[in-house]
């Protein structure tokens, strides 16, 4: 308690969605979020990444089955580079 | 499969590995067994030969770690990321590090350190993630049966391409995926569960929701770890809210993701006389509260109130549903309609008419 809003419930989704992507999917976000939400941002292209990779419908959009996937378990990524 | 970007390789197949520590989840032997079984994977079908030493730099370094421990890849506590490791080359190449904030262990109660480890080691060798669903390189965490593990074949084709194929004469060969709508693909069982069908084959089921276009490709191990793979019947009984799976002389029955208590049963406690030796197929009809047990060209009807099989069978099956005729090999009612799935090809039987009313592929449910 309090409830979670539905608000909540998407920003932690978004909030899940960006350390993913950018562990994953090298996304590069400079600490600002204002490219989250067009459909042609890298955000969205990252996303649309992912859910090919992952047999996924590729929306580009952070739907339901998309963050359950971005949910489950799995191997890290070692940066490599540095 | 893919190779990492740049194909790192070992330039020798004899390579070494060390233990740096232990996990406080585990024995340390069962630790060091995990790790021996999990290079092994790799070594059964590659040149490739593994070598542990308890002293001085190997080429491989394999620790559990937490946060962030100066490898520039933190780890994120329980859950997430489980582990890492670093494609080959000197120093931190060929690496592995362990999430220890994860619950290992050796069997499927937490994460199986077999499976994670024979994945990582997948990248100390030159590796990089598969999309194959099925495979051991594919990225996210799969509740396989380590015991029954075996290297799938999308995976056998990746280390060979770097590292070529065993030199042992017999050619290794592993499982591998079905895809969607693969022909060939012949259904073991097929249930309703709570207004989704599952088609079930292999290690996996698709599962079709009415509302989704897409059927989902998932491990029956990672819904219910303790049931086998290969099941060859299956029904969901609604008024119980129970699905049961039989393969061979057994059977379970689970409600939701819990396999009930004292499961597995034999099949004979139901009343099946020893010359059945497996069901076929089994579908539950509402209507008449009973449950059809399709074996070879006879099927039995077990009444789910009194429990207990039905006088007066078997029957042949073609006598009561005239036009099925071949093997039944899975089955389930929706909407008045029985659909027997033989082979490739499916019948859509009307209770009420009782008769063959259309025939049709055996993957049209998923969209085929």
């Amino acid at each position: 308690f309090p409830a979670v809003t539905e608000a909540n419930i998407m920003e932690r989704n978004m909030q899940l969605a960006e350390t993913y992507l950018k562990r994953y999917y090298d996304l590069e976000t400079d600490g600002k979020h204002f490219m989250r939400r067009t459909s042609s941002s890298p955000f969205s292209e990252k996303i649309r990444q992912m859910q090919e990779f992952f047999g996924l419908k590729v929306t580009g959009k952070l739907d339901s089955e998309t963050v359950r996937v971005m949910q489950q378990p799995r191997c890290g990524v070692p940066d490599v580079a540095s | 499969y893919s190779i990492t970007p740049g194909r790192p390789v070992w330039d020798n197949t004899d390579l070494t590995y060390r233990i740096l520590n232990y996990t406080p989840d585990m024995a340390q032997a069962d630790v060091d067994r995990a790790i021996e079984k999990a290079f092994k994977v790799w070594s059964d079908v590659t040149p490739l030969k593994f070598t542990r030493i308890y002293d001085g730099p190997s080429d491989i370094e394999i620790a559990f770690e937490t946060g962030d421990h100066g490898d520039n890849s933190p780890f994120d506590g329980p859950d997430g990321l489980l582990a890492h490791a670093f494609q080959p080359g000197k120093g931190i190449g060929g690496d592995t590090h362990f999430d220890d904030d994860e619950k290992w262990s050796k069997g499927t109660n937490g994460y199986n350190l077999f499976l994670v480890a024979a994945h990582e080691f997948g990248h100390s060798l030159g590796l990089s993630h598969s999309d194959d669903p099925g495979a051991l390189m594919f990225p996210n965490y799969s509740n396989d049966d380590p015991n029954t593990f075996h290297l799938p074949q999308d995976d056998i084709n990746a280390i060979q391409d770097l590292y070529g194929p065993t030199t042992n004469a017999v050619k290794p060969t592993g499982p591998t995926t079905p895809t969607i709508c693969d022909s060939k693909i012949i259904f073991d069982a097929i249930i309703t569960l709570r207004g989704e069908i599952m088609f079930f084959t292999d290690r996996f089921f698709w599962r079709k929701h009415p509302q989704t276009p897409q059927a989902e490709l998932n491990f029956i191990k990672s819904f219910w770890s303790s049931l086998p793979t290969g099941i060859e019947a299956a029904y969901e009984n609604p008024e119980t809210d129970q699905i049961l799976f039989f393969k061979g002389s057994k059977y379970w029955a689970l409600s939701g993701y819990e396999v009930l208590y004292g499961y597995p049963k034999s099949i004979y406690q139901l009343g099946f006389p020893k010359t059945v030796k497996k069901i076929d197929a089994a579908v539950y009809i509402e209507e008449t509260q009973k449950t059809y047990f399709f074996v070879g060209d006879k099927y039995w009807s077990y009444d789910e109130e009194r429990k207990v099989l039905d006088k007066d069978f078997p029957r042949e099956i073609a006598e009561d549903f005239p036009g099925i005729t071949q093997k039944v090999h899975a089955v389930f009612q929706k909407n008045g309609f029985l659909y027997f799935f033989s082979g490739q090809r499916q019948y859509e039987f009307s209770i009420t008419s009782k008769k063959v009313m259309r025939l049709m592929k055996n993957n049209s449910w998923l969209g085929c």
